[in-house]
């Protein structure tokens, strides 16, 4: 999940800002 | 969101229709000297814009979002590019040997040539044939894609029943559209499902060609991207 955390949140939560 | 094309009783495909993200537009950046450069920075910062897109039409397929959270994320890194490449290949069915990366970003075999995608091109328009002479259509355009999804053969699953479930009922939704739109050829789910093969082909060369682009280090990458690829490797 460390590795792959943008798409962890992008999954879980929505949109990040540092994509 | 596009309108769907044509009426369908199948619910799934109705709803795969309607979630299916509408057109999109590169933004080459008009600094960069036209050359291969800004051709290959055009495509990184798209397949960037299209991850992000793909990530929240994943969580709109049917039966995707109720899969645990490693689950979900285990078939969008191994499918990701099957993804990427079918709505590119769907997106060049009329044109004339280009690919149709973007509305406004065609790709010609000379234009990849010098990009260092010639191959790339190549196994592409393979494809391109191969769905223009089935004459793929929106719906079943849509049903691959999320099949693909669903079908990503990831090591890592934990709930495999739960997939295979998944997997189950987007093939029932295939049967269903293909009885009801083209019952003169009892054979179209199975044409349609032997060619995702070279789709998953094409998908590793297309991998391979962004993880040497990453290697080589000569063009900038969005994080979501490399995160992706390094996914992959």
């Amino acid at each position: 999940t460390e590795r792959h955390k943008i798409l962890h949140r992008l999954l879980q939560e929505g949109s990040p800002s540092d994509i | 969101h596009s309108l769907p094309g044509k009426k369908t009783t199948n619910k799934v495909v109705s709803h795969l229709v309607l979630v299916e993200p509408g057109e999109i537009y590169a933004s080459p950046d008009l600094n960069l000297p036209d050359s291969d450069l800004r051709t290959l920075t055009t495509l990184c910062e798209l397949i960037n814009r299209e991850l992000l897109i793909t990530i929240g039409w994943a969580k709109h397929v049917p039966g995707f979002s109720v899969l645990s959270l490693a689950d979900q994320m285990s078939l969008l890194q191994s499918a990701w590019m099957e993804v990427l490449v079918l709505g590119i290949v769907y997106r060049s069915l009329e044109m004339d040997n280009e690919l149709a990366v973007a509305e406004n970003f065609l790709l010609s075999r000379e234009e990849c040539r010098s990009s260092g995608l010639l191959n790339l091109h190549s196994v592409l328009l393979q494809l391109v044939r191969k769905y223009r002479k089935t004459k793929l259509d929106k719906e079943e355009f849509v049903t691959l894609k999320a099949m693909a999804l669903a079908n990503s053969d990831s090591s890592s699953i934990e709930n495999v029943e739960a997939v295979l479930n998944l997997q189950d009922r987007l093939h029932e939704a295939l049967q269903d559209y293909e009885r009801e739109h083209h019952a003169e050829d009892p054979h179209r789910s199975g044409k349609l499902l032997m060619t995702l093969p070279l789709l998953r082909q094409t998908a590793n060369e297309a991998v391979r060609t962004f993880c040497q682009i990453r290697l080589e280090g000569r063009i900038p990458m969005h994080k979501l991207f490399l995160e992706m690829l390094e996914a992959k490797m």
